[in-house]
């Protein structure tokens, strides 16, 4: 899956994501990326966020609307997105999946449970190329 | 921290960060063309073969997309679930967006709606989406995602029906996630 969010200079802020979904899924599984605030979710007034992993659960728990609500309270990006994973891992300890929060100031971080590693791209204003950040789970 | 404007996402698709900066530096250009052409660079490139066609096949050996683009001005929202045969999943997701008052088509007749806008339709199946499902089968259908079902679906493959009898579990342990085997290559 990719999961993307992009701002422009005015504080416009969109979100999608695309995927092939999991390996093997019976017919007819569709799993996060498509779900409004669990694949991805927007609010130009706050921010956004993308999540990636396992999609069964992902979609359970909404983690990408979570995490928006996280910043509008004033939390900082990594740590809205480490909340947001937080419920789901109190139910399901051995899941994998991700989320990745951007505020409307272009600040941003990522949280991820149960992968080996995790990376997500940044490009912004004053780069000269993308930059892979790398996040510990 | 950064300053703005900013595209972010999943994984190290950097072509698919490239392509989508380089649409939002275009005189004209939103973030909505911005996330259309970043995801379309995936669908294919097929990074790491979780998006796109020829990836990740499901039980019957074929591939189908999901694809979701968010406005976050207007909370407008156009996606697609279980799209089959229709390779630009993220482009259909827009037509979602932009020629419905929709928020979400499925399977089917989302495929019928994206020929209708244009669409080509055509297998998402490839030489090596077909060996993964193969390899699968010959591995008796494992990992998959059925329970309580027979055939024991931990030895056996489908089809599997309803036990004649069924006992409904009181226990109060959380449901395993790790045999499932999802990983950077594995994913939604």
């Amino acid at each position: 899956t990719i999961g993307m969010i992009a701002i422009d200079g005015e504080g416009n802020v969109a979100a999608g994501t695309s995927t092939n979904g999991a390996t093997h899924k019976i017919p007819g599984r569709v799993g996060d990326s498509p779900i409004t605030g669990a694949g991805a979710y927007a609010d130009s007034s706050i921010g956004a966020a993308v999540g990636t992993g396992d999609g069964d659960v992902l979609m359970r728990f909404l983690p990408s609307f979570r995490a928006v609500l996280n910043m509008a309270q004033g939390i900082e990006p990594e740590a809205a997105a480490e909340e947001s994973l937080k419920k789901i891992t109190q139910f399901y300890p051995d899941f994998s999946g991700a989320v990745v929060a951007v505020d409307r100031r272009g600040n941003h971080g990522a949280a991820c449970h149960g992968f080996e590693s995790f990376q997500y791209s940044v490009f912004a204003a004053g780069f000269k190329d993308a930059v892979l950040k790398n996040i510990p789970c | 921290s950064s300053t703005l404007p900013i595209v972010v996402n999943t994984w190290p698709f950097v072509n698919a960060t490239r392509v989508a900066w380089r649409t939002l530096d275009k005189d004209g250009a939103t973030v909505i063309d911005a996330i259309e052409a970043g995801c379309m660079v995936c669908e294919k490139e097929q990074c790491d073969g979780t998006v796109g066609y020829g990836g990740s096949p499901d039980e019957n050996g074929e591939s189908s997309l999901d694809a979701m683009i968010m406005d976050g001005t207007t909370m407008n929202v156009g996606a697609v679930g279980y799209l089959r045969r229709v390779k630009s999943a993220i482009s259909v997701a827009r037509q979602v967006l932009e020629k419905t008052k929709h928020t979400l088509l499925v399977g089917e007749l989302a495929t019928q709606f994206a020929v209708s806008m244009g669409f080509p339709e055509e297998s998402l199946s490839t030489k090596k989406s077909k060996e993964i499902w193969k390899k699968w089968r010959d591995s008796n259908c494992q990992p998959n995602f059925w329970q309580n079902v027979v055939p024991d679906p931990k030895t056996s493959c489908g089809p599997y029906s309803r036990p004649k009898t069924f006992e409904h579990s009181d226990k109060t342990s959380l449901p395993e996630r790790r045999d499932l085997e999802i990983s950077r290559y594995n994913h939604d």
